[in-house]
């Protein structure tokens, strides 16, 4: 059974200037940590348990804990992937989506099956070492509400395939 | 060109391309313009002095001199430009860089700013990092600057006497116009002089303050690169409220973005 409470409290625990602005001893801090994620396990099973009621499918669900590295394994591996954005204001709001991805093009479809304008841009801040990208998309979200968008790897033809597609268009 | 800018149909951002620096910011809606430097300083925290023995540390923001000294006085700059995204990338020293972003639509650049880990061979007690921006405003000495309008106010330290918390936003103004930055967490700020605005990004310090905590901050793991985000607006002062709120909001109550992979998921709409 799932559990936000211990969450609940470690994040009340978290509210003193301590944690707040790193005014602690270290082993104060290390202390922190442990709240945390001792709160964080059952609440993951409570989501787990709210997702499935939803989709009225049981499954594993998985969790990213890299989200704030800007580290996403399922916008940098998936072909395919869907995006959720959930909007807590209580008007309309557009928000530019910027997702980790691998090179490539991607197709950006809206919840009513449209594609969006995306772009992919390489970040010069790994230029000289592994290449980073970025996908773009600017979504709309209505109030107190979400919108999903479906994003689609397009499949990079190898050069000897471009080549003799451009050879039998050009003879045509 | 020795000038290079990033613009969409509200904003523009001018840059000089010899120092990668932000020169100016447009407000092409309502026909402004303010001439701005911008960059990040560090002071030199304080280990205890003829005046007073209290060292900066975790508790205490105690500077040993009050003129910081920047941590580059150019940029390396990158520029991208697509139909989504106008970026300018600079990069000040081999741990501090900012991007400087403006999104179709949006009425306020964004300025991600990424600092440390910080190395230590600075003099003194470690340097305390922050992002400055200067403009021409005229006004009385800056926000609260050395003076209560109460009681005579001695004040002995002249730049952590003028610190304040700033929780959401922070803004000058010369009545005319207004510059409001709005910040992604809580940070330290002040107006120290006319048209200046500067707010605490980073600190790292060999010294204790002796206020109970009995080490200093040399923060070694994950947490000694730090990465935010500052929204900076200019508009007229009459108009700067209802904007500075609308954007204080979408921070704070940012959209969350969650993934699913493979096809639609049969989610319930009810």
């Amino acid at each position: 059974s799932g559990d936000s409470a211990p969450l609940n409290e470690a994040m009340a625990v978290l509210q003193h200037h301590d944690a707040v602005t790193g005014t602690a001893r270290q082993n104060v801090v290390d202390d922190y940590a442990r709240q945390l994620a001792a709160g964080w396990g059952p609440c993951e099973v409570l989501v787990s348990n709210a997702l499935a009621q939803l989709s009225y499918n049981k499954q594993n669900f998985s969790f990213c804990r890299e989200l704030n590295i800007s580290i996403c394994p399922v916008s940098q591996k998936s072909e395919n992937f869907q995006v959720t954005i959930y909007n807590p204001l209580g008007r309309k709001v557009k928000h530019m989506v910027r997702l980790p991805v691998s090179e490539g093009i991607f197709f950006v479809k809206d919840p009513h099956g449209k594609t969006v304008p995306s772009n992919v841009v390489m970040l010069p801040s790994s230029y000289g070492k592994t290449s980073r990208w970025d996908l773009l998309f600017s979504a709309s979200v209505p109030a107190l509400g979400f919108s999903m968008y479906s994003v689609a790897k397009v499949t990079v033809r190898t050069p000897q395939a471009s080549s003799l597609s451009g050879k039998s268009r050009k003879s045509r | 060109s020795h000038v290079l800018s990033i613009e969409n149909e509200y904003i523009r951002a001018t840059f000089n391309s010899d120092t990668g620096l932000l020169m100016m910011i447009e407000n092409m809606e309502q026909t402004l313009s303010l001439p701005v430097k911008q960059g990040f300083f560090w002071y030199s925290a304080n280990i205890g002095d003829e005046e007073s023995s209290q060292a900066s540390g975790a508790y205490i923001f105690r500077p040993k001199h009050s003129k910081p000294m920047p941590v580059s006085r150019w940029a390396e700059i990158h520029l991208v430009k697509t139909a989504l995204v106008q970026e300018v990338h600079q990069n000040f020293s081999s741990w501090c860089s900012q991007v400087i972003r403006l999104y179709p639509g949006q009425r306020h650049l964004e300025l991600e700013w990424m600092v440390g880990p910080i190395p230590m061979q600075y003099w003194g007690a470690g340097p305390v990092v922050f992002r400055r921006l200067t403009t021409r405003f005229r006004g009385e000495g800056g926000h609260q600057h050395d003076y209560r309008p109460t009681w005579k106010l001695n004040q002995t330290e002249p730049v952590a006497g003028n610190y304040y918390p700033v929780n959401t936003r922070i803004y000058i103004s010369d009545g005319h116009m207004q510059l409001t930055v709005v910040t992604d967490r809580s940070q330290g700020g002040s107006s120290l002089k006319d048209g200046s605005l500067e707010l605490m990004v980073h600190r790292r310090l060999l010294a204790d303050d002796g206020r109970g905590v009995e080490e200093a901050l040399i923060e070694s793991g994950a947490a000694s690169t730090v990465r935010g985000r500052h929204f900076v607006l200019l508009s007229s002062v009459s108009d700067a409220a209802a904007r500075h709120r609308l954007l204080a909001e979408e921070v704070v109550l940012a959209p969350q973005v969650v993934l699913a992979q493979g096809g639609s998921p049969y989610y319930s709409w009810a």
